[in-house]
């Protein structure tokens, strides 16, 4: 049996919003350690994995590992649905059923909506993600991860908005972290330096970099991932030209969101 | 122009 239960809704709707417009259809996996949640988008370029652990819910029990796939679109609606304080129950039976049900209370109004959803195939997922050896990655920036939304939100208007392929370039050179696109008739570039930590010592940048690296990725993949801000206050932003790059926002004790991308190589 | 991989090339199937 699988019984969960969040005093706030705000975490999950949350969770919800910062995945569900570019993956479809996720793997929830209910263990004894938390939830993993792991996501691919149909073109396989990206990977969503997240991890909330038991203590981030205020009552945990799973005494069987139980692996279901579920529609985020469909999730997404039911989430809106609800209140940021809304009491949220996540309930599963033993195998013979293959439905979740979520329920929604309100602590107001005892008003309380039920949703049951079927599990579907995720094409894919969960797959093993290693830790990929730190000496991997050439530079590692962190930042606060509302600078990282408004960074995404600035190159995405300028770059022509009915163009689903724009194209970022992100290069760290020493103390410098720049992201650079092409409009229809220019290019923009915001130069990032790191921050003196004496002045905000809560919302540093910081880049660490052991040799210069130049990655392109999809800009719609980035501003998609950009929504994990409602989950963390810092982003970090790991980069390779072996690896995928990782995004990832950390969930306060509790857990992680960690977007994989893979850059655009030349052909 | 450019070309992307499969992301799924980097992980195993559990």
């Amino acid at each position: 049996i699988l019984e969960l239960r969040l005093v706030q809704a705000t975490l999950f709707k949350n969770v919800l919003e910062a995945i569900s417009d570019l993956f479809s259809k996720a793997n929830f996996d209910f263990s004894g350690t938390g939830l993993e949640l792991q996501a691919m988008d149909t073109s396989h370029v990206a990977l969503v994995a997240l991890l909330l652990r038991a203590e981030a819910f205020n009552h945990y029990l799973c005494d069987r590992d139980l692996s279901m796939g579920l529609n985020l679109a469909d999730m997404a609606k039911a989430f809106r649905c609800a209140n940021n304080d809304d009491i949220i129950t996540i309930k599963a039976e033993e195998d013979w059923s293959d439905t979740v049900t979520f329920t929604f209370e309100s602590p107001e109004d005892g008003e309380i909506s039920i949703f049951d959803f079927d599990f579907v195939g995720t094409n894919g997922v969960p797959l093993e993600i290693p830790e990929f050896p730190e000496s991997e990655y050439q530079a590692k920036v962190r930042m606060p991860s509302a600078k990282f939304m408004r960074i995404c939100k600035k190159l995405s208007s300028f770059g022509d908005s009915g163009d689903r392929d724009t194209v970022v370039i992100i290069s760290v050179d020493k103390e410098c972290v720049n992201f650079f696109t092409r409009g229809k008739t220019g290019t923009s570039t915001i130069v990032c330096r790191q921050t003196q930590t004496v002045d905000k010592p809560k919302e540093p940048t910081l880049i660490e970099m052991k040799e210069q690296v130049s990655l392109a990725f999809d800009l719609r993949y980035m501003n998609s991932f950009s929504k994990g801000s409602t989950l963390s206050d810092q982003v970090t932003i790991s980069l390779s030209s072996n690896l995928p790059a990782v995004f990832e926002y950390k969930i306060a004790e509790t857990g992680y969101i960690r977007y994989y991308m893979l850059p655009r190589i030349e052909e | 122009g450019t070309k992307q991989g499969n992301i799924m090339s980097f992980f195993k199937k559990v």
